[in-house]
């Protein structure tokens, strides 16, 4: 009797994500292996990503304050680069707020529980989708218009070097599970809905959702990755991963936000405050 | 709630753009 309520919320999980992620797995992938008209501009040194900038800053203008445009080439390099992650993450972190609300008992929580919710897993999401973004040598950006080396990304000054590197480190083990969108829908939806975040109110209602999205994945997996039993157990370890993924990059941007001249938008602020 | 009134604003508000 289970069997069409758990195809019923595999559909649905996979449907509000292909609806709410602009950017998904089976996209990025068509970028990533050349087979699009307009390949992804290539930004490997300063020079490119000069080059480059001219056009992340037209489609970054719609959402970014003036402020920040004006003084966006007066900062060195390092800088840009961070302001740009930084409004990636902003975009996303709205993305997985809609993304949230399409979880099935999710908007009925204390609205308190909801914001816990997304403080302490939007990073660990956000890290999770990024690796669909990425391969072995760099990262989509811009929508499918920009590839940035890896190279590149850790041949900036420190701290700023150390930033990525440990993402593109996840993101082949994580690659190498071949998840494809619908997995990852519902494995997004189990990272939101975690019952042992740091003051959650009604810890038992989280956990019921909780675990009927983790009987569902496991089910899900199953059935789409027939010949790969172990998937299922291997995936619940990634969610360790991505937690310590997490606290390594909070600790990175804390560290970057005293030391270096950079402001943090203030939606990630909120979520980084008090975090860990 | 005064911390996190982005991320309530979010929530409660669905198309309302994040004010940047």
């Amino acid at each position: 009797s289970q069997q069409p309520d758990t195809k019923s919320l595999a559909k649905q999980m996979h449907e509000a994500y292909l609806k709410h992620f602009h950017m998904n797995k089976a996209k990025a992938r068509v970028f990533l292996t050349g087979k699009t008209s307009t390949p992804p501009f290539v930004i490997h040194d300063m020079d490119t990503l000069q080059h480059a900038e001219q056009k992340l800053i037209t489609q970054l203008l719609g959402n970014m304050a003036s402020g920040d445009v004006s003084t966006l080439r007066e900062r060195e390099v390092e800088a840009r680069l961070f302001l740009f992650c930084q409004y990636a993450s902003v975009a996303t972190v709205t993305e997985l707020t809609e993304f949230a609300k399409a979880v099935p008992g999710f908007a009925a929580l204390d609205l308190n529980d909801q914001v816990t919710l997304l403080k302490y897993g939007v990073y660990e999401a956000l890290f999770a989708l990024l690796a669909s973004c990425m391969n072995k040598d760099g990262l989509l950006v811009a929508h499918g218009g920009g590839f940035i080396t890896r190279e590149f990304l850790k041949s900036l000054r420190k701290p700023f070097s150390d930033m990525m590197e440990p993402k593109f480190q996840f993101a082949m083990r994580f690659n190498a599970l071949e998840l494809d969108d619908s997995d990852l829908a519902l494995f997004v939806a189990a990272i939101i809905c975690c019952g042992d975040r740091p003051g959650l109110s009604d810890v038992s209602q989280i956990e019921r959702i909780q675990e009927s999205i983790i009987h569902v994945l496991r089910l899900h997996l199953l059935s789409n990755h027939p010949d790969n039993t172990l998937l299922f157990p291997k995936l619940l370890q990634k969610l360790a991963d991505l937690r310590q993924l997490v606290t390594e990059h909070a600790e990175l941007v804390q560290d970057i936000n005293k030391t270096e001249d950079a402001s943090l938008h203030p939606l990630l602020q909120e979520i980084y405050r008090d975090m860990y | 709630k005064e911390k996190h009134k982005i991320l309530h604003r979010l929530l409660q508000n669905s198309s309302s753009p994040v004010d940047l």
